[in-house]
């Protein structure tokens, strides 16, 4: 049986018939990890998450890695033309990705881009809007909630400026923007749902 | 429900990133 990956993040979705499924999780593991650096790398950058103790950051990271890739990656899917580009550059219809089982997650991550890009956001309300998506006091596991929860109140405040300032005249953006992260939650569990399978399979 | 994450290999990936820092910062 043919193992299918379609994943933005998988350099080889479709595998050679020849490799085991062990290998091919690898060859998809070697995809993504240069993207998860990456994660690691950005919330390095926010200012007090190094503070936070490493199993918060952990904790945080594992848990919002793939929210965080969805947003940075939001621009790879091409609602007008129905395609999402994948990070080798190869570019593949809806109906396509659709036929290789991807079908309900896709839709809404397509859901999800249209919405987000419909926003607008500069390139440094969306680093912020990341920021606080990566910086979820709720996410379970956390050790000292009060740090976390107090990093992420100062970052949503950092945020709310930052987009009142962009549009002084729409108030309602800086909350449409927020309303983004019950919908990534979704799409999350969603994912981790479609990995669970994979493995199970 | 087991843990997609740790399915992923992700938590070993994100340990690492994150101790790469801790080797570059400077004494």
């Amino acid at each position: 049986k043919d193992i299918v990956l379609a994943c933005p993040m998988n350099m080889f979705p479709q595998t050679e018939p020849n490799k085991t499924p062990q290998e091919i999780w690898e060859d998809f593991s070697l995809s993504f990890t240069p993207a998860v650096r990456e994660v690691v790398e950005f919330a390095k950058h926010i200012p007090g998450f190094s503070a936070l103790s490493e199993n918060d950051q952990v904790t945080l990271l594992k848990a919002g890695t793939f929210e965080v890739l969805m947003v940075r990656f939001a621009s790879l899917f091409n609602v007008k033309e129905q395609t999402v580009t994948f990070i080798s550059g190869t570019t593949y219809s809806l109906e396509a990705l659709k036929g290789m089982g991807m079908g309900g997650l896709l839709d809404t991550m397509f859901e999800f881009s249209e919405k987000l890009n419909s926003l607008e956001l500069t390139a440094e309300e969306l680093g912020l809007f990341t920021a606080v998506v990566l910086v979820s006091a709720d996410r379970s596991g956390i050790e000292n909630l009060n740090s976390v929860e107090l990093l992420q109140e100062s970052l949503i405040r950092v945020l709310r400026a930052l987009v009142s300032k962009s549009n002084p005249c729409d108030a309602s953006r800086f909350t449409k923007l927020l309303l983004k992260m019950p919908d990534l939650r979704t799409l999350n569990n969603m994912h981790s749902e479609k990995l669970l399978s994979f493995r199970i399979d | 429900f087991s843990d997609p994450a740790s399915n992923l290999g992700l938590e070993d990936i994100i340990r690492k990133a994150l101790m790469g820092n801790l080797e570059e910062r400077p004494e």
